[in-house]
């Protein structure tokens, strides 16, 4: 979950 | 989503939107790299690798898909549209783009978040971003005249990246307080790379001349 929220970017 | 990230999407589409009007219009991709356009067809695929497995909004999805399609499109346009291929002048792109290929997925390898198939693959394609770009600022510095919709095209795609560090600077300060060094590095790196693209677009368009790149 933690890394997941960094590719929330495009 | 914050305003700077908006800006940044948009800035990001804007740029794709202006080369794609380029080449549809004047039917030329005369100082257009296809070199650098193939690099950001692999960077959007290993990218964006998670479109059908995650969802994180509507408008992630829209986007993702925008962007891999219109890189596929400039492509084609650059390397199979009868007119236009003739107008793509192979030897001033003479950038050995398959060279940052491997380099920058080793370093995936090396630094990443998790060693995944797709975090490694998402990681590579931060990294080949950062440097996509050389082929394209080679060509200027190389071509004589530089039109004003490819100086444009390379002014916004800086300045998507630039807007993104002020995106992460407004997220680590106001929202999350997590760091990112990955994004944050290879985003730094790729916004420098720009910097005196910056510097001689501006000056141009100060002194109302015709942009050129010292070689």
């Amino acid at each position: 979950a933690e890394e997941h929220a960094a590719k929330d970017e495009l | 989503m914050n305003l700077f990230r908006l800006a940044g999407d948009m800035t990001h589409l804007f740029s794709i939107i202006v080369l794609l009007l380029k080449i549809h219009a004047t039917k030329s991709c005369s100082g257009i790299s296809l070199k650098t356009q193939e690099l950001y067809v692999i960077v959007f695929l290993t990218r964006y690798l998670d479109l059908f497995t995650r969802f994180v909004s509507l408008y992630n999805t829209v986007m993702k898909i925008v962007f891999i399609g219109t890189s596929f499109a400039i492509v084609w346009y650059m390397r199979y549209h009868k007119v236009v291929k003739q107008t793509y002048n192979k030897d001033e792109d003479t950038f050995k783009h398959y060279f940052l290929l491997l380099p920058c997925f080793v370093l995936a390898l090396l630094l990443h978040n998790e060693f995944t198939t797709m975090d490694v693959l998402w990681t590579f394609s931060l990294y080949l971003e950062a440097v996509a770009i050389l082929p394209q600022l080679v060509l200027l510095q190389q071509s004589r005249n530089i039109d004003n919709l490819t100086g444009n095209y390379v002014f916004f795609l800086g300045a998507y990246r630039g807007l993104y560090v002020l995106n992460w600077i407004y997220r680590y300060f106001l929202q999350d307080h997590r760091a990112r060094w990955i994004p944050w590095i290879s985003g730094l790196v790729q916004t420098a790379l720009y910097a005196d693209f910056f510097y001689y677009y501006i000056l141009s368009w100060k002194k109302h001349e015709k942009l050129k790149l010292p070689a």
